[in-house]
């Protein structure tokens, strides 16, 4: 069936949180299914990170505030990972 | 800090300009990193020599999408730039996105705040989450006629290479905490029912409605307004804010400030003998605005667009002890007047101030 709008947001918010948290929280991604409860708790962390470094309400979820704080332009290098 | 505390072993670095951006004149870009580099070497015994060699310690260069570092760029806005940390090579490196829109100006990115940003990285800074330091890792923009390395950086970067050797240090800008018992205010108004708190480059915005406050620079609503806001009310009315600094005002609605500001404060009606406003705040009941200036104050007629006849009178006679006026508004039907860490609340029917209480009463401490 096509992608409903809200399903498809949600696709791109995950996507975007996703890259977000590889890019400056170090969030390593495994995508092979039998580990995917355990990604998914590791993004919560990561993104639980995030909130904290940043001062947001630390949700562990893509709230507004976070999603906007995450859509500013920023510096390339992480936040909490040495950058070789 | 960076993990693993890397450092240059020398203080006399050497930079070295690879390429230029199409989005600037070659002039802005070198005049924007030398200002940049000047950030950091006048806070810290580090120099920066400009060299063509192959081998500077800093290279600069603007780099598009994917350019053989394993952090390929990611087009406009998102990631506009990276740096290494000291090291052979690679490290210390500046890397700027080609595809952002480059300035030296409010426009686009500011090629100078961003740099300086970068080149903390150089040094072996990693991101502060302080808000209103310049290496948080988001951009904010600061006119570079009046940035002043924040005290957060200052701190930082003297932990790694040392002060000055100068008698008197230099310091820095403090990023206001709304809780912080100590924090006296520049300027206040009401804005579309919410409360601005003006102090430095900072505006503190409080929603009625919601509990917390929020932080901001004063540029990331209206960057052509200076830093150091001195007084301000809201003609609500004519929905807008007038803003006062030294000898002149501006007008804001909304985000915009109408062409032809800023305007002397004489237009108004003060005499020259009037530098600047201490405060004001404008009662909507009776279209009447009052300016603080030292222990006097002046009425305005807003219909009549003059000052009234009779001023200007002394506060205290008026507003009792309350000495002199750092900001002020009017809510509710009160007037809030501000002295330093200190607020009364006045009444202007029994004109009598009934309450008084800690400034930053108004942020759920």
């Amino acid at each position: 069936f096509p992608v409903g709008p809200e399903a498809e947001d949600e696709g791109q918010t995950l996507n975007l949180v996703e890259t977000y948290l590889q890019n400056f929280y170090n969030l390593q991604i495994d995508h092979h299914p039998h580990v995917r409860q355990r990604s998914k708790n590791h993004l919560v962390e990561k993104l639980k990170e995030m909130q904290e470094f940043f001062g947001l309400q630390v949700t562990g979820k893509p709230d507004l505030e976070t999603l906007e704080m995450m859509n500013k332009p920023r510096c390339g290098v992480p936040d909490v990972q040495q950058y070789m | 800090f960076t993990p693993g505390n890397p450092k240059w072993k020398r203080n006399n670095l050497t930079y070295r300009i690879v390429n230029y951006t199409r989005k600037m004149r070659q002039t802005d870009v070198d005049e924007a990193i030398e200002k940049a580099l000047n950030v950091w070497s006048s806070v810290t015994p580090l120099t920066f020599q400009k060299t063509e060699d192959k081998d500077a310690d800093i290279v600069i260069s603007f780099a598009y999408r994917d350019h053989q570092d394993n952090s390929p760029f990611d087009g406009p806005n998102g990631q506009l730039a990276h740096a290494f940390q000291p090291g052979e090579g690679i490290g210390g490196d500046v890397h700027l996105d080609e595809e952002e829109a480059w300035s030296k100006d409010a426009r686009g990115y500011n090629l100078f705040i961003v740099v300086a940003h970068e080149l903390g990285h150089s040094l072996g800074l990693s991101h502060s989450n302080d808000p209103g330091a310049l290496m948080y890792p988001t951009y904010a923009y600061t006119d570079p006629n009046e940035f002043i390395l924040p005290q957060d950086d200052i701190d930082g970067i003297q932990a790694i290479y040392g002060q000055i050797n100068a008698a008197v240090q230099p310091t820095g800008p403090k990023t206001p905490q709304a809780c912080d018992p100590n924090l006296t205010f520049d300027a206040i108004t009401t804005l579309r029912g919410e409360l601005m708190f003006f102090k430095g480059r900072y505006m503190l915005r409080k929603h009625p409605e919601r509990a917390e406050t929020e932080l901001n620079f004063i540029s990331l609503f209206w960057p052509k307004l200076p830093s150091g806001i001195q007084a301000a009310y809201e003609n609500v009315e004519k929905d807008e804010v007038l803003l006062f600094k030294e000898d002149k005002y501006w007008v804001i609605r909304g985000y915009d400030i109408p062409h032809g500001y800023p305007k002397p404060i004489y237009r108004l009606g003060f005499p020259k003998t009037v530098k600047r406003v201490n405060a004001a705040y404008s009662d909507e009941t009776t279209g009447k605005t009052y300016f603080f200036v030292a222990d006097r104050y002046w009425r305005y007629d807003e219909n009549k667009k003059s000052m009234d006849q009779g001023y200007p009178r002394k506060i205290v006679h008026d507003f009792g002890k309350i000495g002199r006026v750092d900001a002020a508004f009017q809510t509710d039907g009160y007037v809030y007047f501000f002295h330093g860490t200190t607020q009364f609340q006045f009444d202007p029917r029994s004109k009598r101030i009934v309450s008084q209480r800690k400034s930053i009463s108004w942020f759920n401490c």
